[in-house]
């Protein structure tokens, strides 16, 4: 459903250029339930961009549903995103103007789906990840393990096809996050595809498959 | 060195009245090593935010070097968080018009330390944490761990004699994660009293003392 072929990504020129990503090929099938892991600035979070066309690569091609993605100009590749893509950000990115109830709705406007039934999907959703009776908060009203929740809730009320998450436990406690860890097998159990990243052991064995990244290449997967 | 003396803080009114914290009691002692513990939401960064003179408590009492914090004006407070303190933010708070390398010098111009010997201690803080060839660099140009890595390097500047992070390895890789560990095993021998939040139980064995949270109270000291 999602393929990296050969993609590269520089950010920056001459001295302080950086390779982000060194020829990444990655090939993400249908239903799968992929674990990324690898140290500090090894490239997964820009892996995680392109997978999620918010970014481009320099080199290479981005393929998703059989598109080639850099063949499609901005609004295309924005109506794909809306339509299948479900994002958690490493730093959540939620609306500080909005609250934790407005912020879940936001990709339902986009995707067009009736008033109506746009606060029941969303209260759903962040019952989903124990928040409800904070639905009225704004973002700096709220823990960093809140916020981050009502990032997932976010990414999850379109049911996307394909679920990417950066690092979505990394501000939870270990209840916590086994409860967000047992949501996503429910959604892997619907057929939803993830790709999560996790520096977390615990989190990565509850995946099928575990790619290792190391200095913008994909060293490994198991 | 710090305590907390029954502290409650609230926030909000009426029905959307949220209890923070409700009577914490903590002593910090000269040269301790403190981990904490907790659910998402339990009053961590609360109790970490009082502990770092940036909030007050609404009812108890903040005592740090003999000075009850809630007597102090504004000013005083800013004086002494700027002398004694070192912060690293659950969310990291840098500057994003400044490079690393500024991020890092902006507590030692506040401290009045002289601009030539500024820099020279900011590189070396930054070489400290892995990231002296990114000191020209933007904090978006960064990625999450490196972001936080910045912050560890800003919040050690100044050598506070207390020093608080706030989920400070929650970005990282195990093996940076490690670096960070060894780093303030370090200051801990140089005499410097620690208090770290975390959900991981790798990082809180590394302290002296775990401080359990649980709904705004502490429950257990072990
Ligand atoms: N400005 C605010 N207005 C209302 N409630 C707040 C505000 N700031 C914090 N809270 C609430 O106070 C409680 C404690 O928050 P705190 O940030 O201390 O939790 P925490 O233990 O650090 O959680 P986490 O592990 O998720 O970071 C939470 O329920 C939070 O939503
Ligand atoms: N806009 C940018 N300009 C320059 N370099 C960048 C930019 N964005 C990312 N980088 C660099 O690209 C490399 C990979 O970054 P990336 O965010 O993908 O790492 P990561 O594996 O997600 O790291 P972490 O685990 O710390 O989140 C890093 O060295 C980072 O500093
Ligand atoms: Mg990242
Ligand atoms: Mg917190």
């Amino acid at each position: 459903v999602a393929k990296l072929l050969d993609v590269c990504k520089f950010y920056g020129h001459g001295d302080l250029q950086v390779k982000a990503l060194d020829k990444v090929n990655l090939e993400v099938n249908k239903g799968d339930y992929l674990a990324v892991m690898g140290a500090s600035g090894s490239g997964k979070s820009t892996a995680m961009n392109i997978l999620g066309c918010l970014d481009r690569p320099t080199y290479g091609s981005y393929i998703l549903n059989g598109l080639r993605a850099e063949e499609l100009d901005d609004d295309a590749l924005a109506d794909l995103r809306n339509d299948e893509l479900g994002f958690v950000f490493q730093q959540f990115h939620l609306l500080s103007d909005a609250t934790a109830l407005e912020n879940v709705m936001l990709p339902m406007i986009y995707a067009c789906v009736p008033e109506s039934t746009r606060e029941e999907l969303a209260k759903t959703a962040l019952e989903r990840v124990g928040l409800i009776e904070r639905m009225q908060n704004y973002p700096n009203q709220l823990s960093g393990g809140q916020q981050q929740r009502v990032a997932i809730a976010r990414a999850i009320i379109n049911q996307p096809s394909l679920l990417l998450a950066d690092e979505p436990t990394g501000a939870l406690d270990s209840s916590t996050t086994e409860d967000v860890l047992n949501l996503f097998d429910e959604l892997h159990g619907q057929g939803i595809t993830l790709v999560l990243v996790t520096h977390e052991d615990e989190v990565a064995k509850r995946a099928q498959k575990i790619a290792q990244f190391k200095d913008g290449k994909i060293i490994d997967i198991t």
